[in-house]
């Protein structure tokens, strides 16, 4: 079966480009 | 590329009541997270469109999340977050 998954390009966008 | 999913009026309970400040557990987080994104997973892998900023966006306002929240938690499998069954 294929399963589903949310994948790390996704989940990055969580990341913001700021505050280093 | 606009996103076809409309996330702005969704349920964002199924996270709020599940992953909570100031522990954040990763296993509650994650799997509340992965509840709630899972069905619209290729929307938002799609990164052609603005889908999964936009959601982050509604996570983080609803939930009041510190930025990079789950994606500092969330690993799974070397591919990305892997889904529970449906």
């Amino acid at each position: 079966t294929n399963r589903r998954y949310i994948s790390y390009g996704a989940l990055s966008k969580n990341n913001v480009p700021c505050s280093r | 590329k606009p996103c076809p999913v409309n996330f702005e009026f969704m349920n964002y309970t199924i996270i709020t009541s599940r992953c909570k400040g100031p522990q954040y557990p990763a296993k509650l987080c994650c799997d509340a997270f992965k509840d709630f994104a899972c069905p619209y997973s290729d929307d938002l892998n799609d990164l052609s469109n603005d889908c999964s900023s936009t959601m982050f966006s509604y996570i983080n306002l609803y939930g009041n999340y510190p930025p990079g929240l789950f994606a500092n938690l969330c690993r799974d499998d070397k591919i990305g977050l892997i889904c529970p069954a449906l």
